[in-house]
């Protein structure tokens, strides 16, 4: 799975996110990232997030909703998006990652897997990671 | 409001030796969409380009590169959002598309709909001019290696994928 979210200089955010899917899956198996609230979620109030990971145990959490329902609790986008990911383990023995951006340009790449692949830029500098503590 | 963009890979099982060519993946595809947000350009945009970026490129499971279904077949799920108005376009189980994002967009932005599926899917991408492609140019040698490991007696693809999202 690939995805992006992003705020513009306006201050309107955005989500994307694509997606095989689960290798060897059944036909017609459709997981989370075509689902609202599960695969991404883009409210310019809280912010933008798009998720990866277990399909159905993100469908369970809607966790892109989730996330950013953490944040109008008052949440940071990583409290948020631990939070977030925590819960899925908890709940559903789910795992996955996340990407967030809050609507005043904060931002987040988080995951209870092993890696993940991510990179963000902002204020002209670039930054990317594969494993935890990158 | 100073523009940022966020990408991610994906959190499934890297192999150690393209860990470079995952990482200027992802590098790539961050600094086009920022490219689209420093030049004036929309988030949507900017989220729209960074993902073609990543499904054009065989390393990531979207696009070209997907992963195979049981029967050694592409089937792709795409969403898009604009948190200016949630408007949202999708597409699921599409096939022979090299990029769904564009199409879960031209969803978005030329239906009423939130998500087409399969055959509705495919009858609307034409219907908007977006090229069919074979299924075969959107099956990487790795993807159809995995497929093929997994086909063998007493492989459980969901198990060994557990843990690795």
């Amino acid at each position: 799975t690939v995805g992006a979210v992003a705020i513009d200089s306006e201050g309107n955010v955005a989500c994307a996110t694509s997606t095989g899917g689960l290798t060897n899956k059944m036909v017609g198996r459709v997981g989370d990232t075509a689902c609202i609230g599960s695969g991404g979620y883009a409210d310019n109030i809280v912010g933008a997030v798009s998720t990866t990971g277990h399909g159905e145990s993100i469908m369970k959490m809607v966790l892109a909703k989730q996330v950013l329902h953490y944040m109008e609790q008052g949440m940071t986008a990583e409290e948020a998006a631990e939070a977030g990911l925590n819960t899925m383990k908890t709940r559903v023995d789910g795992f996955g990652g996340v990407i967030v951006v809050s609507r005043s340009g904060d931002w987040a790449a988080k995951f209870s897997t092993k890696q993940m692949t991510w990179a963000v830029v902002k204020a002209d500098v670039l930054q990317f990671g594969i494993y935890h503590n990158e | 409001m100073k523009p940022v963009i966020v990408v991610h890979g994906g959190a499934g099982t890297i192999v150690k030796e393209y860990e470079d060519q995952y990482r200027s993946g992802v590098n790539r595809a961050a600094l086009k969409g920022y490219n689209v947000l420093k030049q004036g350009g929309s988030a949507l945009t900017a989220v729209e380009e960074a993902v073609v970026v990543m499904e054009d490129d065989t390393l990531f499971n979207a696009g070209c590169g997907s992963v195979l279904n049981e029967e050694g077949e592409v089937e792709m799920d795409a969403i898009i959002m604009d948190g200016k108005n949630l408007a949202s376009g999708a597409v699921s189980a599409v096939r022979c598309i090299a990029n769904p994002i564009k199409l879960a967009r031209l969803v978005m932005e030329k239906t009423d709909h939130m998500l087409l599926t399969s055959k509705g899917a495919s009858l609307f991408a034409k219907s908007q001019g977006i090229q069919e492609v074979p299924g075969e140019t959107l099956i990487s040698e790795r993807s159809r290696e995995r497929w093929k490991t997994n086909l063998k007696p007493g492989s459980n693809p969901v198990v060994s994928q557990i843990g690795l999202g």
